[in-house]
């Protein structure tokens, strides 16, 4: 099991859609400060079930929805999705608990008329919840916490933080 | 819950020594729990001591640079202990010197065998470890996008490209 | 002692805006204060919109590199506030690209005119902008030590050499 | 006036004497991970007053003692001097109010017999203390906050803190 792709539309700092392809392997991400290269780590968790809207660094989930940059209108949706590689084990199981060979998680925040945030789960198109996506991912241990995704500053947080913080760390792996 | 807390403890200890001597060429590392009998009545403490350094190092007196392998280990050993199909790691070697980029970066490297591994860099030394690379930027409008066709060459460039611009 | 804080964040905030904007190639900064009536009841706040930017970014929802610019242009505004003969800045370029980096250490190449300018820092485009350069290095026991004949060449070496080394 | 050198005497991880010489203008220091730059400017605020041994990263000023090392004896005292260059201005004022072209300003700290610390400051090699350093180097504006001195992790510090924390930092400066 594998990430394929990551595909995002209007979260953050991108506007309409941008897929990004990945391989098995070492992959990395470069580019300019400020250019959106967190902003895809925060998809990744916000998928998995970031801890709170505060790791993704955004006061709410209204500062997930693309805000326009400097002149463009701003979206009213946000949209996420992560395409998974699920292929049959040689004892013919799965990684993730899905028959499938391609598995996408979508999870989507839109605002409604009264301007208050509403989020949908979508597992292969159908609708599920936060629940459902926190067991299955969880058989396949693609859980978002335990250091599985290191988000900037994390390095230097774990070193500067009191010891009773730092076991804390251990009893949510234990 | 105790027992689970002390099982996962000398499990991760384990790989941590493990992982930080080789982190660290030679360096010794250990966790200890600072009140064993009622480890929920305390914390969890990290001792680092880099090769050549005095085994009385405080993890408070070591610099930026050793206190992130020492944590990068915990990190490690952390994922050894229950093993996940892919890991994100945004800019962890913002202050490492080449040496010790070199190290993590090939470290991820030989863990992207079993483990798919995706590293958000801006260091030369990672960028040529990697085998894929993948470019981002945004065009001054504040509009973030993929840059296709980008490559090895290209992701290096990024860097050099606006270095040979800096000089 | 109101007052004087008054009269201090208008010339720091007047310092900030306009580093701000040069650090940032066109970006607006701000400072506010939460309780402009009793400001020891409150916090101060800043603000910045880097270039492209939408304004309604807040400081939490910048990027690595789009906040330590920040700070910097915040750390200067307070040097301009009170010059001081001699400055001393360590790593301050650990997260910003080669762009970023080369606007920091050209604008204490500026200011090296009037004060004092010593900084610690591994990047090749901080060391190509000094005057002068200082190697420290400990030889595996431990004990640090200068590098004597230490010059722009050796220092850039001794980031290329364990370059070298690292591809 | 500027700093001319820095003298360090068994100070954290220099073993022994060491003698760093600065110029006018803007200089870079460079070295490996550990190798002991932020050591030397540990050493700079131990002279101009740090506000606490936590800001050297230390527990203590004993930790400001060479420990020695891997294989070396550990240290009895820690001495660091700031070589000012003070010349007399067109207008026969000197920045720093000590009549001299040089200016030396030394602090100790030694271990007692019943290992206790004693710190001693001396200026020119005269006796001297901390609140006489600080009327003197307040005369040029060389304190020590404010900012003249930036830490490692400082910059990170100050885009994470709170409103109020940063409140405080203008309080110190006002
Ligand atoms: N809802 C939003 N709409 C538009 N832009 C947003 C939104 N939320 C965040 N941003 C912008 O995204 C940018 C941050 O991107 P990100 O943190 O991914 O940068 P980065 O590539 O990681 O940079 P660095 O190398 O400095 O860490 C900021 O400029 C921020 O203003
Ligand atoms: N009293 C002491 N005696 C001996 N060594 C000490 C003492 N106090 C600190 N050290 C050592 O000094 C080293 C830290 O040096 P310093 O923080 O200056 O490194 P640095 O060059 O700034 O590295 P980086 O690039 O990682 O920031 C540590 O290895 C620490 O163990
Ligand atoms: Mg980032
Ligand atoms: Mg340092």
């Amino acid at each position: 099991m594998y990430l394929k792709s990551l595909e995002v539309e209007n979260f953050k700092s991108f506007k309409g859609e941008a897929v990004i392809p990945f391989d098995r392997g070492f992959t990395a991400i470069t580019g300019p400060n400020g250019s959106g290269k967190s902003n895809c780590g925060d998809a990744v968790q916000f998928v998995l079930g970031a801890r709170s809207a505060k790791v993704l660094r955004a006061q709410n989930s209204k500062d997930l929805i693309f805000n326009g940059g400097k002149s463009n209108r701003p979206a009213r949706n946000a949209k996420v999705t992560l395409v998974f590689a699920n292929p049959a084990l040689s004892n013919g199981r799965r990684r993730l608990p899905i028959d499938s060979d391609e598995v996408r998680m979508t999870r989507e925040v839109r605002l409604t008329k009264s301007n208050n945030t509403v989020s949908t789960y979508l597992l292969n198109g159908e609708e599920s919840n936060q629940k459902s996506f926190h067991r299955i991912l969880g058989q396949a241990n693609a859980r978002p916490d335990g250091y599985n995704i290191v988000l900037q500053g994390d390095v230097t947080r774990l070193s500067s933080m009191t010891a009773v913080e730092r076991r804390k760390v251990l009893d949510s792996v234990a | 819950r105790k027992t689970r807390l002390l099982a996962t403890l000398k499990e991760v200890n384990k790989n941590f020594k493990i992982v930080y001597n080789r982190l660290s060429n030679g360096g010794r590392g250990e966790l200890f729990l600072e009140n064993p009998d009622e480890p929920f009545k305390g914390g969890l403490d990290m001792w680092a001591q880099p090769r050549g350094k005095s085994n009385k190092s405080r993890l408070q007196g070591l610099s930026g640079g050793e206190k992130s392998m020492a944590s990068l280990s915990l990190i490690f050993a952390i994922q050894d202990h229950d093993p996940s199909p892919f890991y994100y790691f945004d800019e962890v070697d913002q202050n490492l010197d080449v040496p010790n980029s070199k190290l993590i970066a090939t470290e991820c490297r030989n863990r992207s065998e079993a483990a798919q591994f995706i590293m958000v860099t801006l260091r030369k030394v990672s960028l040529e470890l990697a085998d894929h690379h993948i470019g981002i930027t945004h065009g001054g409008d504040g509009c973030s996008r993929r840059i296709v066709d980008f490559n090895r060459e290209r992701a290096i460039e990024l860097g050099a490209e606006a270095e040979k611009e800096a000089a």
